[in-house]
């Protein structure tokens, strides 16, 4: 869309309508292409590709620094999984579980989720596949209660990585925001440290909700990351540049697809090389 | 909200004098950028804005002493009429068992609102049969059962070995056996570009025959929900839309977007994780939440 252009209105029309198609969101897609105009004018650029290439380092510049997971050997690692519902987060930890037992770590799951119909059966099901075990308790039970089982016995055991499952919920029921600030309190308390990594998950499907997820979440448990998810549709994601523009929240992984091996690292420069595909 | 905007915006317009078309423009400007925050897809809100500019420009709004209250109004109705116009009611099948097919993304809600529909079903007098169709997501057949259960629904399944294809024709031949009077078949989650999946879809269809197919869409979805709305439709034809997860605070355009692109009527709202949440769509509700 851009080669070999002049820079006029419309390309900076042009450039707004792609950041707002991706998710991006109004207000920062107008800031963006605001500071984009005055850099554009302060470097005296002529052509479309440099404007280009000059908004695509603005991008990679709100995104920060990838920031590795907390995970160290010769100790027990806990990772709490939150987030709305249906998002994802299952999943990911057992495409997480399955990393981490290729890098020859001991791994164990935590059914924290006590409520959905199935839940702690779908995540038995993964562990049964990746040959890790889950914890659980019944449905109904307290998560709280789960989670401080499965450090006693992630300890006993010589756990390397626990990852605790929780429900979905939404950030708006405060009873269920109390419960998972319940979960984290608990984990640090029976174990060192925990939780290394407080793992905020987010589809990309989602629109400017997920701003207000990231900041609710964050107001409930001391977030460390996001995953986010569904990138093998077409959403572009560009929700990540909303939140960042808001509170320093690295993303950690992307999930394409529903297989174990459907995770990757994120890598911020292909993820905004994406962004203009 | 966006009511607090304009009269804003007209009382800095109408200080200068007398509203031109040109004041309108800017008016409408917040109503594109409310329109936008609240997740609406912004050729969805390019049509919409274009479309209320007519009434806009009309002595309506320009010689209205409240021109900001009047142009809220008009945005407000035209949406209205935008989200609601035909009627979203459940088509019941003159000869049994009425047929309906659940189908979307990954995690929008499809096999709980199965649940929610079994259970208004059956309080409203009939004899639903849920079918357990997702032989890809690790204990969906077992979710399903559970949900069954929980609304006093029977669930008909056949593990997780055979094609949906050929439970969903089993679950139709079982309803016709039991005089069940409707069947309700909950399908995985899958990707509008997963060409293959897509297909399993279509060929479900040509099989049982459903009187409802309809697309269920998580409300938090933002700009790509025109495009898995489009694909579902022009792929496989829906009859209607459930919207799911309204009880958060997600503004909620992507039903508008839906709406819009498809014709489709939402028929149904979803507001919590419990089986009894699900109401009749109301097109005035959603209009309200949309514009904040
Ligand atoms: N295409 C695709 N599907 C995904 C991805 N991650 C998860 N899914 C699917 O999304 C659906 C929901 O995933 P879950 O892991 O159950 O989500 P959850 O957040 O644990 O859901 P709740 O516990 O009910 O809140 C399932 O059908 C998954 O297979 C992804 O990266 N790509
Ligand atoms: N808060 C809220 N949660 C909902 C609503 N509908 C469904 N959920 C939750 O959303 C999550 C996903 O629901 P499912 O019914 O498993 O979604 P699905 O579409 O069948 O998922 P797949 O089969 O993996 O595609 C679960 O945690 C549900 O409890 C709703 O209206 N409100
Ligand atoms: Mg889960
Ligand atoms: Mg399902």
């Amino acid at each position: 869309l851009i080669t070999g252009r002049k820079i006029d209105e419309s390309l900076y029309e042009e450039l707004e309508e792609l950041l707002i198609i991706s998710d991006v969101g109004v207000h920062t897609s107008l800031d963006l292409v605001e500071s984009l105009r005055h850099a554009a004018k302060e470097q005296k650029l002529a052509d479309g590709d440099s404007l280009k290439a000059l908004l695509k380092s603005q991008l990679r510049e709100l995104l920060g620094e990838p920031a590795p997971m907390n995970i160290e050997p010769g100790r027990l690692n806990v990772i709490v999984v939150v987030g709305v519902n249906g998002v994802g987060k299952t999943t990911t930890i057992a495409k997480l579980a399955h990393q981490y037992k290729k890098q020859g770590l001991k791994v164990m799951l935590a059914a924290g989720d006590t409520f959905r119909a199935a839940a702690a059966e779908q995540l038995e099901i993964w562990g049964q596949r990746l040959a890790v075990p889950v914890l659980r308790h019944g449905e109904g039970a307290d998560p709280a209660a789960v989670v401080y089982d499965a450090v006693q016995s992630a300890k006993a055991r010589g756990i390397n990585v626990l990852i605790v499952d929780t429900a979905g919920r939404l950030h708006t029921k405060s009873n269920l925001m109390q419960e998972l600030a319940k979960i984290v309190r608990v984990a640090g308390r029976e174990c060192q440290g925990a939780p290394h990594e407080v793992l905020l998950v987010i589809d990309a499907t989602t629109g400017q909700n997920a701003v207000v997820q990231a900041e609710q979440f964050g107001k409930s448990v001391p977030l460390t990351g996001l995953v986010l998810t569904k990138m093998d549709g077409t959403a572009k994601g560009g929700i990540i540049f909303a939140i960042a523009s808001q509170q320093e929240l690295p993303v950690k992984f992307i999930g394409v697809g529903e297989g174990m091996d459907d995770l990757r690292d994120f890598d911020p420069d292909q993820f905004v090389e994406a962004l203009f595909d | 909200g966006l009511t607090e905007k304009l009269q804003a915006t007209f009382r800095r317009l109408r200080s200068k004098g007398k509203l031109t078309e040109k004041d309108v423009n800017t008016a409408l400007r917040e109503v594109r950028l409310a329109l936008l925050e609240a997740d609406v897809n912004h050729r969805v809100v390019r049509d919409f804005v274009a479309a209320i500019k007519e009434r806009a420009i009309g002595a309506e709004v320009m010689e209205s002493i409240t021109p900001g209250q009047q142009m809220v109004k008009i945005v407000h109705e035209e949406m209205i009429e935008l989200l609601g116009g035909t009627a979203g009611r459940l088509q019941m099948a003159s000869k049994p068992p009425t047929i309906i097919m659940l189908v979307g993304l990954q995690g929008a809600g499809k096999t709980t609102t199965a649940g929610k529909l079994a259970n208004h079903l059956r309080k409203n007098g009939r004899r639903p049969l849920l079918v357990a169709a997702d032989v890809y997501r690790p204990a969906a057949i077992e979710q399903l059962h559970i949900v069954g259960e929980q609304v006093e629904v029977p669930v008909f399944s056949m593990g997780d070995k055979l094609s949906p294809v050929h439970i969903a024709k089993a679950g139709l031949e079982k309803a016709l056996r039991d005089g069940r009077d409707v069947l309700i078949i909950d399908t995985a989650g899958r990707l509008h570009i997963d060409t293959e999946l897509m297909q399993e879809l279509t060929s479900i269809k040509a099989e049982v025959g459903p009187h409802e197919v309809l697309l269920v869409v998580d409300a938090m979805t933002g700009q790509d929900a025109v495009n898995v709305a489009t694909a579902f439709d022009e792929h496989l034809g829906i009859d209607g839309v459930i919207m799911t997860k309204l009880d958060g605070d997600t503004r909620g355009g992507a039903a508008l977007s839906v709406k819009a692109v498809t014709g489709k009527p939402i028929k149904f709202a979803a507001t919590g994780e419990k089986l009894d949440a699900l109401e009749v769509f109301h097109p005035d509700r959603m209009a309200s939440r949309i514009l904040g």
